[in-house]
């Protein structure tokens, strides 16, 4: 559905942003590594279930590269554009994050089972997986555009995925709730930056916050 | 195995 490939295409469109702002500037400022290990995290425990569920070659191919290109991420950010000035303020505290997404996927999984609690820790973490990175434009108070276009369009993927399990719950009659109530918790997170993006950025103001 | 939720999105 619309939706859905939407917001694929939005998780798509993100990922190279981020690596074009890198390539082409040479540069990771403002770049959260936390963050960005963290998405290597939810992608690995998520997408490493390709070696043994077949969905499709669309679905094999989109998690093939969002494995590979976040690894490849943070190989740019730690050894070939390493910048410490931006390391230095990069200080959300992520085990906690790894650790209460842990704790909840032991509780909150659709079995007891290896791969769906990975499944499930991969959606928790990722609900999350953004708070160092806008722990880090709240404390420079300001972004680079690109970055700021980054973060939207990778937000804008979950959120469109919410109308996307309204449609398949009345078309399809199916609920993942974890996923749904996860995906609203992520939403939630980006709510105040979705706001502040679309009153300064889209109305060409600096990214700045008030 | 089977999981309860056919988990066919990204």
């Amino acid at each position: 559905n619309i939706f859905r490939a939407a917001g694929d295409l939005s998780h798509l469109i993100s990922i190279l942003i981020l690596l074009n702002t890198i390539q082409k500037s040479r540069s990771i400022a403002g770049i959260s590594l936390k963050t960005q290990i963290l998405y290597v995290l939810v992608f690995l425990t998520r997408y490493l279930d390709l070696t043994y569920r077949y969905v499709s070659i669309y679905n094999t191919l989109m998690k093939l590269f969002f494995i590979s290109s976040s690894i490849y991420i943070v190989y740019l950010m730690i050894y070939k554009f390493k910048n410490t000035e931006t390391e230095q303020i990069d200080t959300f505290p992520i085990e906690y994050l790894i650790g209460g997404s842990f704790i909840l996927s032991l509780i909150f999984n659709y079995k007891f089972q290896f791969g769906e609690i990975l499944w499930s820790f991969s959606l928790w973490l990722e609900s999350v997986a953004i708070l160092p990175q806008l722990f880090m434009l709240q404390r420079t108070g300001e972004a680079r555009t690109l970055t700021t276009h980054y973060i939207f369009a990778l937000g804008a993927y979950r959120t469109l995925y919410i109308p996307n399990w309204i449609f398949r719950w009345i078309s399809e009659g199916r609920v993942d709730y974890l996923a749904i109530f996860t995906g609203i918790v992520q939403t939630i997170i980006y709510s105040d930056f979705f706001y502040i993006y679309y009153h300064r950025v889209l109305k060409g103001f600096k990214f700045e916050l008030p | 195995t089977e999981s309860i939720i056919n988990h066919d999105e990204l």
